[in-house]
């Protein structure tokens, strides 16, 4: 899966997925990828955070939506990534799964789950090419 | 902002973020407009097996895909499910949102839709997914999503019934299920 949020220079923000989904799922099953809030988020006056992991269970808890409505109380991006899993990981603790989170102004974090590191992409003015990151999970 | 324009994505997918940079910033294109693009280079690269035509199969052997594009200026959104037959799904997804009232299409319907916007429609398996779903089959079918079915869902491809809701153990119901899959850097959502 790929979850991608993009700013323009107008400060307008897009977020979006693309999934194949889960390797050999039930026939009809459905991820969190084209859900709003789960797969993705986007908001202009806040920000916007794209999911990856178990779309099984990320679509229950809305971790997109709830990233940016942390930061609209204030949160960073990071401590808004962390918070949207740890609502999950407290109920499914082998829950496998990536955030990445962005505020309006350009800010960005990531959190992760379940796997050792999360790798993510960006690309901005500041290090005009695209860089990798990775985080410990 | 100093730091805007920004494009972030998930996972190593360097491809799809040059191209969403070059089009926000080279192109001076759209947010959306951007986005819908960098997600292309990844159907079209089917990047990790993860996204695109070509991979994770489902229990029947068949592709199917998922995406869906928002706006944060005008909170729309458009999205599609279980596409089936269509390998531009994100492309289809901008669609619904500027085309309809709707906000998510799902399955054969959806690809009614895509054919009648235009899109072409064609199989999503490829060799790699078949011979994926095949060793799939020959491992009796494991790992796989069910539960509360018999025969037994761990030594048996099926077909499953379900058994009577008085013999599930709903205490056992929780975490088992989930650390069996191998969710991880080729398999997620």
């Amino acid at each position: 899966t790929i979850g991608m949020i993009v700013i323009d220079r107008a400060g307008n923000i897009a977020s979006g997925t693309s999934t194949n989904g889960a390797r050999h799922k039930i026939p009809g099953r459905v991820g969190d990828s084209p859900i709003p809030g789960a797969g993705s988020y986007a908001d202009n006056e806040v920000g916007a955070a794209a999911a990856t992991g178990d779309g099984d269970v990320l679509m229950r808890f809305l971790p997109s939506f709830l990233a940016v409505e942390l930061m609209r109380q204030g949160h960073t991006p990071k401590e808004a990534g962390k918070i949207a899993l740890s609502r999950i990981t407290k109920h499914y603790s082998e829950f496998m799964g990536a955030i990445v989170v962005a505020d309006k102004n350009g800010n960005y974090g990531a959190a992760c789950h379940g796997i050792d590191e999360f790798p993510f992409s960006v690309y901005n003015l500041a290090s005009n090419h695209v860089q990798l990151i990775k985080i410990g999970c | 902002s100093q730091t805007l324009p920004l494009v972030i994505n998930t996972w190593g997918f360097t491809d799809a973020t040059r191209e969403a940079w070059d089009a926000v910033y080279q192109r001076n294109l759209s947010s959306i407009d951007s986005v819908v693009l960098g997600c292309s280079v990844c159907e079209r690269e089917q990047c990790d097996g993860t996204v695109g035509y070509g991979g994770s199969p489902d229990e029947n052997g068949e592709t199917t895909l998922d995406a869906m594009i928002m706006d944060g200026k005008t909170m729309n959104m458009g999205a599609v499910a279980a596409l089936r037959n269509v390998k531009d799904v994100i492309a289809l997804a901008k669609h619904v949102l500027l085309y309809t009232k709707h906000s998510m299409l799902v399955g054969s319907q959806a690809t009614e839709f895509a054919e009648m916007q235009g899109f072409k429609t064609e199989p999503l398996s490829t060799n790699t997914s078949k011979d994926m779903w095949r060793s799939w089959r020959e491992n009796n079918c494991q790992p796989n999503y069910w539960v509360n079915v018999k025969p037994n869902p761990e030594a048996s491809c099926g077909p499953y019934k379900p058994i009577t809701e008085n013999d599930i153990d709903v205490k056992s119901h929780s975490l088992k299920e989930y650390s069996v899959i191998g969710y991880g850097k080729y398999n997620h959502d």
